[in-house]
């Protein structure tokens, strides 16, 4: 039921810019370093037919064509994140250990459908 | 909010937010941030953030976790009078998910400064040993006969900060154990021939004597734990 929007190049599936700020969250006073990070994230349509800047799977190509001809009953693909870069994170524990620690997958560089 | 918080927190490898408790918040050691810049760096982006170059093991958490024992104190041993100082490491900090790669000891001597330069080009030199505790010590029982040598060496004093380093993951990986972890002794001696009495401790909080009495340098003890976290560190799959 929701209402269809014409697509145009401002609501197709791209990687949008998302600085999260540690401060927002009041997890400054553990954090040491960064003090936030550009997380960004996936939002957008993936419509019939999906082009290849769209980086959609072979399983979205199908999901638009059927979307395209039943669109009650299937939903568009997604936009979801399909490459994600590392960050680091200094911090203080507990103890009052200072802590450096790698975490994957934390930087929204890429989305497709 | 709470129970988001919990979620990321947890998926974070966080039990809950850390609560340091402040007031003893020491500075971030060089080597934590030389090693942040790095991974921040263009060309880190590529590499395995699972793996510690500046190490070489694998791990993606590195704590340099401090020592919870700040005095020392003069032992007698043989005649000889020392500076004793125990180290713990809580390394419970560690999760039981967490794979320890690595537990380096770093032990930094700071010696007086600025004492005349005839006694720092002396021979003489300060014997130190390191040993490991192996059960509580009662009272007035020998507290060698609960210690057992990892090193031994000679230093001579200088002017900057003597480093030493020293493997411990085996010992460390032990630690994790509950009720295992009775920590360690340095032990520094005098050379032979100084008099017991002319030995100032050189301790936090103590003024530095003006005679030329003979003193023994500050100990300070980090222990640098690389693990890792399984649930953070899958492997990538191939496209």
């Amino acid at each position: 039921s929701a209402v269809h929007l014409p697509v145009t190049p401002s609501n197709i599936c791209k990687a949008r810019r998302l600085y999260i700020d540690f401060k927002d969250v009041g997890w400054q006073d553990w954090i040491i370093a960064p003090p936030g990070y550009m997380a960004n994230y996936c939002h957008g349509e993936c419509p019939f037919p999906l082009s290849e800047s769209l980086n959609g799977t072979n399983h979205a190509i199908l999901q638009t064509l059927v979307h395209s001809l039943d669109p009650q009953g299937t939903p568009q693909p997604g936009c979801a994140p399909i490459r994600l870069s590392p960050i680091s994170m200094l911090y203080y524990d507990n103890n009052d250990n200072v802590v450096l620690r790698h975490y994957q997958d934390m930087v929204v560089d890429e989305c497709g459908c | 909010r709470n129970t988001r918080e919990r979620l990321f927190l947890s998926s974070l490898g966080l039990s809950e937010r850390p609560q340091p408790a402040g007031s003893h918040r020491r500075p971030v050691p060089s080597e934590l941030w030389r090693m942040l810049r790095r991974s921040e760096s263009i060309q880190a982006r590529d590499s395995d953030p699972c793996t510690v170059s500046e190490y070489g093991v694998r791990g993606n958490i590195i704590r340099y976790v401090q020592d919870q024992v700040s005095l020392a104190h003069i032992e007698e041993q043989r005649g000889r009078a020392c500076l004793v100082k125990q180290l713990f490491f809580n390394v419970s900090v560690l999760q039981p998910v967490e794979l320890l790669s690595l537990a380096q000891l770093e032990i930094r001597l700071h010696w007086k400064p600025l004492r005349p330069a005839g006694f720092l080009r002396g021979p003489r030199a300060v014997s130190m040993s390191l040993s490991k505790v192996i059960r509580a010590t009662l009272r007035g029982a020998d507290p060698q006969a609960n210690r057992r040598l990892l090193l031994s060496r000679s230093i001579r004093p200088q002017l900057e900060p003597a480093a030493i380093a020293m493997d411990l993951t085996p010992l460390a990986d032990s630690w994790r154990k509950p009720g295992h972890n009775y920590g360690l002794v340095v032990e520094l001696s005098p050379p032979l021939g100084v008099d017991p009495d002319e030995l100032t401790p050189f301790l936090p909080g103590n003024a530095f004597p003006l005679e030329e009495a003979w003193t023994l340098p500050l100990i300070e003890a980090s222990l640098v734990v690389v693990s890792l976290n399984p649930h953070q560190c899958h492997s990538r799959q191939r496209r």
